[in-house]
């Protein structure tokens, strides 16, 4: 794991987030970008002493998600389907964009066939999350933050180093279970 | 050495399924340090936006440099990948692959070392 410069963080244990009504995808039903969001968002609330509300008021929410498509005036374009499939900005910016032009699917939508370009929402959404909470990218590849995912793939579990680097910015939920982790190889090496 | 037969069917796979900009790394394999080769440049860009290759470098030409295979094993450094400084099958799968659009910046300036944790 690793963190962003200067190790930002947010100082409060419960945070909003609300979906942009303009920057929204026209071909999924917004009920399941929703639940999608707030399995993702339950992820890490299961670790750490914050929880996440969501909010209609997009202006007043504390992490603001959207979809959005090409040149969007952050200054990180996205680039068309795969390429570059979302990016979200480090405490306390709030934002989490995800590129409109990927065809993105929830529930395993691509078990049954379909694009070959398909990405997981919940996947994207669950490490972006972590970059919203102040976590970098990771160098192991089953980790959630790991910044590479191929497409029709889900990767939803936060592994032993997720948890890790998000403890030591946070501290513990209480009620944490580490034996509920996804441990890989590497992290039982390293203890 | 060998490439094991269920990586190289990972690679290409996921070669296949990239974008078409960065689709253009699969030609890119095994090209030797000091080559002159059309698309060198565009594996430069890629590893500047992605915080590998210094935000003011101008040098971004198709030449196969010095600078670029130390980028290239900062990239292998920072994605578990074995560290070459080759544009061998596994890194340009990789390079390949949809990613998160944030910068690695961030490994780079904690000097991510894998072992040590």
């Amino acid at each position: 794991y690793t963190y962003f410069g200067g190790k930002p963080k947010w100082y409060r244990d419960k945070l909003t987030y609300a979906f942009s009504e303009t920057h929204k995808l026209d071909y999924m039903n917004s009920d399941d970008v929703r639940k999608a969001f707030r399995r993702s968002f339950g992820r890490w609330a299961g670790v750490i002493p914050v929880s996440f509300e969501e909010i209609d008021d997009y202006a007043k929410a504390d992490l603001k998600i959207g979809f959005f498509a090409g040149d969007h005036g952050d200054g990180q374009p996205f680039d068309g389907v795969l390429g570059t499939l979302a990016h979200a900005f480090a405490p306390e910016n709030g934002r989490l964009h995800l590129d409109a032009a990927e065809t993105w699917v929830v529930d395993d939508d691509f078990k049954g066939g379909g694009s070959t370009v398909a990405v997981d929402l919940e996947s994207v959404a669950t490490h972006e999350i972590g970059h919203l909470l102040g976590l970098g990218h990771s160098s192991q590849e089953s980790a959630v933050m790991y910044p590479s995912v191929r497409p029709r793939t889900k990767k939803v579990d936060l592994t032993v180093d997720d948890v890790a680097g998000i403890l030591k910015l946070y501290g513990a939920n209480p009620r944490l279970r580490l034996d509920s982790l996804t441990q890989s190889e590497d992290s039982l090496q390293n203890g | 050495r060998n490439i094991p037969e269920a990586s190289t069917a990972k690679a290409t796979q996921t070669i296949d399924v990239s974008n078409a900009t960065w689709h253009n790394f699969a030609r890119l394999v095994d090209v030797q340090v000091g080559s002159h080769v059309s698309g060198v440049s565009e594996l430069k860009r890629y590893l500047q936006r992605f915080g590998y290759v210094k935000d003011d470098a101008t040098d971004l030409s198709d030449v196969f440099d010095g600078h670029l295979e130390y980028a290239i094993s900062l990239y292998q450094q920072n994605l578990g990948l074995p560290i070459t400084g080759r544009l061998d099958t596994s890194t340009v799968a990789l390079m390949s692959s949809p990613r998160c659009g944030v910068s690695d910046a961030h490994m780079i300036n904690a000097g991510v070392h894998t072992t040590a944790r």
